[in-house]
């Protein structure tokens, strides 16, 4: 999988 | 969740709860820029639908839901309430100029190309430039209120404290969001000028004018 990102940002 | 985090979500609330202050206190919302809040509406509707879908702490849920909740009634305050107190011929911004090429940015920006994704991404630039319409209009009137400088100095100093955040995760986690840090970084430049106005003027306990 390509780059995630943090998905606990608002 | 880190100190730089945390600070930039407390003045991401702080800068909600002095707008709203100010136009309740004052009755009147002369010098918000219309445009730029229901551009927040659009930015934090197209980035926490995820909330159907994702869940991540309570912290993150409440937030979420409070900033959709605080940009809808502040639409609410100023349509409704006290529209009579808003002056549309100073809020001319085109803001059709910033959503198309935001929309352009999220299709060739994203980290997968699905309808979330691309949404996630459309609202993080969006954010990024959603605040022009308010320094257009402030540029206009080349003066503003105390409380309306107190509220877009914390509303900048939100994302500008996103960015040691990513700086610390990045050591700490080795996590890298290059839309985020790009977008943050140009939501925080384009707030360069005024808070150079911010700290030598309104801190010193003078009137924010802008020079002639």
């Amino acid at each position: 999988d390509p780059a995630v990102r943090p998905k606990d940002e608002l | 969740m880190n100190i730089f985090r945390f600070l930039g979500d407390l003045s991401h609330l702080a800068s909600i709860f002095i707008l709203l202050h100010k136009i309740q206190t004052t009755r009147s919302c002369r010098g918000i820029s219309f445009r730029t809040q229901a551009l927040y509406v659009v930015v934090f509707i197209a980035r926490y639908l995820d909330l159907f879908f994702r869940y991540v702490s309570l912290y993150n849920s409440a937030m979420k839901l409070f900033f959709i909740a605080s940009s809808c009634y502040i639409l609410y305050l100023m349509k409704i309430r006290y529209r009579p107190t808003h002056d549309p011929s100073i809020d001319t911004f085109r803001v059709e100029y910033l959503l198309a090429p935001c929309l352009i940015l999220a299709l060739i920006f994203n980290y997968k190309f699905n309808f979330a994704e691309v949404l996630w991404s459309f609202s993080i630039w969006l954010e990024a430039v959603a605040i022009l319409p308010q320094l257009f209009m402030l540029q206009r009137t080349g003066e503003a209120e105390n409380i309306t400088t107190h509220y877009l100095a914390a509303l900048g100093a939100y994302r500008a404290l996103y960015i040691p955040n990513w700086i610390y995760r990045y050591f700490t986690e080795g996590l890298v969001d290059p839309i985020a840090v790009t977008a943050g970084i140009v939501q925080t430049g384009l707030y360069l000028d005024f808070f150079y106005v911010y700290f030598t003027k309104v801190l010193q306990g003078q009137k924010f004018e802008l020079p002639a």
